[in-house]
């Protein structure tokens, strides 16, 4: 099944607070492409010891929301860094 | 994952807790020492040295904020992001390490909810000095919370990080990359309380005196804290008068200095004119700052113009500032501040009526009485009574070491508590040896007596 639109938000938002993904544009707003948020996913699924499928799925959803540290995992360029 | 963007030039780092948790079970101690032991993990092995400091120059500030903190990270609240720290570097803020106030941190906690403060200090302290996330399972540097990670005291990194952090800096002279160096126990460092655990069937080694059968040598309030002293052992409570451990600690592995061969002391007291910590045994006395012992000691008991023989007993009363040292029927007055006996002195025994003319030990405490102990009771004596209050002894193992009445009449009742539930009491100093030899006691460790 498609994940649901709050799951999906949640994801974009992860991802892009943990270094997955670019932040949006805060001048034009862009939307993540599907194809980018999907290869995201699967990096994210990689790095944390999952089958690296890029679909949002329940497991996902479950590590994403596991406590964890607050630093990004990869430098994505653009991506807003710690230090 | 990305390759560490920085690393300390220096070698030796200050640290320094800034800010407490406000609400946790958790004491400042132990989240000093938890902060400490993390750090260890890493200067073991590394030729980095992190010092303890007080000032703001610290150059990891540890913290624990909540929500919006003003670093361009706001925590979340319970769960999600649960602690961060600042990569090295020439900013203000390199090293700096921010906890979560919002978590329910714990210390070797049976309780599954909460999340192990030393294992997130450990991750925090990697990224503090340059590592970041790393996807292998193992790693203490995953991004996510894996739940504790076993004694602080006895931690061993992860292959992977062992190996990552001798890329940045190296390996530790006298550690081989297979080795785990000795522990040390020259440096000051934050005592770690072994605090209760649930566990209610616990291994009681012979020489260990139980702490609801003791009469005990020693008793004193060190920087707020009352310290019960017996045979090579002591047990501490905190300033809220809570028993920070079931299990006795051994004397000399905490007060630093003391000789290995002693086998008990006699009498301890903070001194009032500068907070040092003095004990004596026999004819010497020691005198400490924090735990370390100062240079020159032991000296003997004649620089308070004591006797030859020792003493039994000494205290500062809050009433006059002044030092009382009791041995057998006689006391002595001391001034701490001009260093010299009271003239007048030895008198006899008691001052106080209404108590012992001989003591085992006597302390003042935080709310401005005094206690004396004898045997295994305890008389109070308010402010600047000179007797003790009405209602006096009490029995010492139930009003301050966290015993039930069986439990304060031996560990032998606790057994045959548990088993028959008799109820049936010896008395005091009737206490038969032959029938503590079970080897166990068994402790409910919910006990709030006085806690």
């Amino acid at each position: 099944p498609a994940p649901r639109t709050e799951d999906l938000s949640l994801g974009v938002e992860w991802l892009s607070r943990f270094g997955y993904l670019p932040p949006p544009d805060p001048v034009t707003g862009q939307l993540q492409t599907q194809e980018e948020l999907a290869k995201a996913i699967a990096a994210m699924q990689r790095f944390g010891g999952l089958e690296a499928t890029g679909v949002l799925d329940e497991a996902t959803l479950k590590l994403m929301k596991t406590p964890r540290c607050s630093l990004p995992d990869l430098a994505v360029p653009g991506a807003r860094r710690k230090r | 994952t990305t390759p560490a963007l920085t690393k300390w030039n220096k070698r030796n780092l200050s640290w320094r807790v800034r800010t407490f948790p406000r609400d946790s079970s958790l004491g400042r101690d132990t989240v000093r020492a938890l902060m400490y032991y993390a750090l260890k993990v890493w200067s073991d092995i590394t030729p980095l040295n992190f010092h303890e400091v007080a000032g703001s120059n610290a150059d990891i500030q540890i913290d624990f904020s909540k929500a919006d903190h003003n670093d361009g990270y706001p925590f979340d609240g319970p769960g999600g992001t649960v602690a961060h720290a600042f990569f090295p570097g020439d900013h203000h803020t390199a090293g700096d390490t921010h906890f979560d106030d919002d978590e329910a941190w714990t210390f070797r906690s049976s309780d599954a909810h909460g999340t192990d403060l030393f294992a997130v200090a450990v991750h925090e302290f990697g990224h503090a000095i340059g590592l970041t996330h790393i996807s292998a399972i193992q790693s203490i540097m995953r991004p996510y919370y894996q739940g504790p990670v076993g004694d602080p005291l006895k931690y061993d990194l992860p292959y992977e990080d062992k190996v990552r952090i001798w890329q940045l800096y190296g390996v530790r002279e006298s550690v081989s990359p297979t080795a785990k160096p000795e522990a040390t126990e020259t440096d000051n460092h934050p005592f770690l309380p072994e605090l209760p655990d649930n566990r209610t069937t616990v291994p009681l080694r012979k020489d260990v005196p139980h702490r609801c059968n003791a009469n005990f040598d020693a008793v004193a309030q060190i920087r707020g804290e009352a310290f019960f002293f017996k045979g090579k052992y002591f047990w501490r409570l905190t300033r809220d008068r809570h028993l920070v451990s079931l299990q006795p600690a051994q004397i000399h592995r905490f007060w630093r200095g003391l000789p290995l061969h002693l086998d008990s002391v006699d009498a301890v007291y903070e001194r009032t004119s500068d907070h040092k910590i003095v004990f004596f045994k026999g004819d010497r006395y020691w005198v400490f700052k924090d735990n370390n012992v100062e240079e020159g000691y032991p000296r003997p008991v004649s620089d308070f113009s004591l006797p030859p023989g020792g003493i039994d007993a000494a205290f500062s009363w809050a009433h006059n500032d002044k030092t009382y040292f009791f041995k057998d029927h006689l006391y002595w007055r001391y001034d701490d501040h001009a260093r010299r006996m009271d003239p007048g002195y030895p008198a006899e025994s008691p001052l106080w009526r209404g108590i012992p003319s001989i003591l085992d030990d006597a302390m003042r405490w935080s709310d401005g009485a005094s206690y004396f102990f004898r045997g295994k009771d305890y008389w109070k004596v308010l402010d600047s009574e000179l007797e003790a209050a009405p209602g006096y002894p009490q029995s010492t193992a139930k009003d301050w070491l966290v015993c039930s009445d069986l439990q304060a009449d031996g560990p032998e009742n606790e057994v045959r508590a548990e088993g028959a539930r008799t109820g049936a009491r010896s008395r005091p100093g009737q206490h038969d040896e032959s029938r503590s030899d079970s080897g166990y006691e068994v402790c409910s460790c919910t006990s709030d007596a006085s806690s």
